[in-house]
């Protein structure tokens, strides 16, 4: 019944919020790395702690899903083993001065490439919640 | 190269050296995106997505100070509540929110809640209209106008001392909140009660809204209307409720 459909819906939210917070932690990574190889490549006078909102933020163009979210963290590991956990864990960006061009990039790489598979799932998953959703909505619609 | 973050809290705490700290802001800003991104549902043209994030990183930085981290605690879970917390405060101390539309919203108040103590029931749009002495078009242009400034600013406009977001409060009463902790037994059964005493439409847009997580759109094609009158049926029922929080 209605129960069982929002059990479903309730558990794919959870992977598409799971999947969705590291996302979004990654596009601010990416975002960072690439704001230090302008900065070093002169195009950007401002230093990165400085530019910090502008870096972080989505365009004002971006238009809204029109849902109700809250910034729920899915659970996190303590010491986490997955490619993800060693990226976001990793020193990068607290040793900022210390990593070359070189190096800056090839992180800047291993960002973009698991970024691409986590977009890739994030959309399937949603598509699978939307689903759900719609079903719900059937429940409720007045014919 | 987790060890790293951790000693460089160690060394952080230590010292209370500002590089460390700096770096320490810079690893975890992008906490701010996140929270950001899901906290600015709906705002309006003249706040700035950058602004959002700027408040937020105060809200990380004094989670920064604030952290203990031999408490077995994880920093992200600490710092996601101080980041919104800050935003959220941040956004209510703003003037944003033009004096009109504020003072129109204070007046539909009044005007509902002196109907809603004379006829013991929300009144139709219709009768609301008539008792301020508007047509319904010029009181759904009000109601638009209202909503169009967004959920948050309903809190802002509506609950501006309120430490609870409205909607977190009604979705929490529904047993569908982030947490179900925050909110005194009291408040949630007052409003959980209020909620069942709205018309069916009024309840049945909340419910679709905060419990069964739908999007406006989706609420409109359920109940056949466009988005833009679900925004101004939600902004009419949280005047409601609010009400009758207050009463
Ligand atoms: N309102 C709304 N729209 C959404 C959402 N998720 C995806 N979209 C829309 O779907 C498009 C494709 O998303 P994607 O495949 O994840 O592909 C995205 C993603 O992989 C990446 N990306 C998105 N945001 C950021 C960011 O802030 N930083 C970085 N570095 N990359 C980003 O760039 C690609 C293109 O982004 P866009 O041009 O913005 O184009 C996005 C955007 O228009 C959402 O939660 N809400
Ligand atoms: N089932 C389902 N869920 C969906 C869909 N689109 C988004 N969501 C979920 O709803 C949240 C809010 O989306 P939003 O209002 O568009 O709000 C978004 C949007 O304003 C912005 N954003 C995220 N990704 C992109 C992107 O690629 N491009 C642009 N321009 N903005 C983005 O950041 C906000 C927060 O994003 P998230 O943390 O990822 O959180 C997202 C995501 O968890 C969908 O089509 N189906």
């Amino acid at each position: 019944g209605i129960e069982d459909v929002r059990e479903r819906r309730a558990l794919s939210g959870d992977v598409e919020n799971e999947l969705s917070y590291y996302r979004r932690m990654l596009h601010g990574r990416m975002d960072l790395i690439r704001f230090e190889q302008r900065r070093r490549s002169g195009e950007e006078k401002r230093s990165l702690i400085e530019a910090l909102p502008s870096i972080l933020a989505d365009p004002e163009s971006g238009h809204r899903s029109g849902r109700y979210e809250v910034p729920d963290l899915p659970p996190l590991p303590d010491v986490g083993h997955r490619e993800i956990d060693h990226i976001l864990g990793d020193d990068v960006l607290i040793r900022l001065d210390a990593i070359d061009d070189a190096g800056l990039e090839s992180a800047l790489e291993a960002i973009q490439e698991i970024e691409a598979e986590i977009s890739e799932q994030r959309r399937q998953v949603q598509a699978v919640e939307d689903a759900f959703v719609e079903e719900l909505a059937a429940r409720y619609r007045v014919s | 190269p987790a060890d790293e973050v951790s000693s460089l809290w160690d060394r952080f705490k230590a010292t209370g050296e500002d590089r460390a700290r700096e770096a320490l802001i810079i690893q975890y800003s992008p906490l701010v995106k996140f929270v950001a991104g899901r906290v600015g549902v709906g705002l309006p043209r003249n706040v700035d997505q950058a602004d959002l994030v700027s408040y937020g990183i105060f809200g990380l930085i004094d989670a920064i100070d604030k952290f203990e981290p031999d408490r077995g605690f994880k920093f992200e879970t600490y710092a996601i509540n101080r980041i919104k917390g800050a935003i959220l405060d941040e956004l209510r101390a703003l003037d944003w929110v033009p004096r009109s539309v504020r003072a129109r919203a204070r007046e539909i108040e009044r005007s509902l809640a002196e109907l809603e103590h004379r006829l013991q029931r929300t009144p139709s749009d219709d009768e609301l209209a008539r008792h301020m002495g508007n047509s319904v078009d010029e009181l759904r242009d009000a109601l638009a106008e209202i909503s169009n400034l967004g959920i948050v600013a309903l809190d802002e406009v509506l609950a501006p001392d309120s430490s609870n977001s409205l909607g977190d409060m009604v979705a929490d009463s529904m047993g569908a909140g982030p947490e179900a902790a925050f909110q005194k037994e009291e408040t949630r059964r007052i409003l959980a009660d209020a909620i069942n005493r709205l018309p069916d439409r009024e309840r049945l847009v909340l419910t679709l809204y905060y419990y069964e997580g739908l999007t406006l759109a989706e609420i409109g094609d359920v109940l056949g209307v466009t988005e833009s009158r679900v925004c101004q049926i939600h902004a009419k029922s949280v005047m409601s409720l609010r009400n009758r929080m207050t009463e």
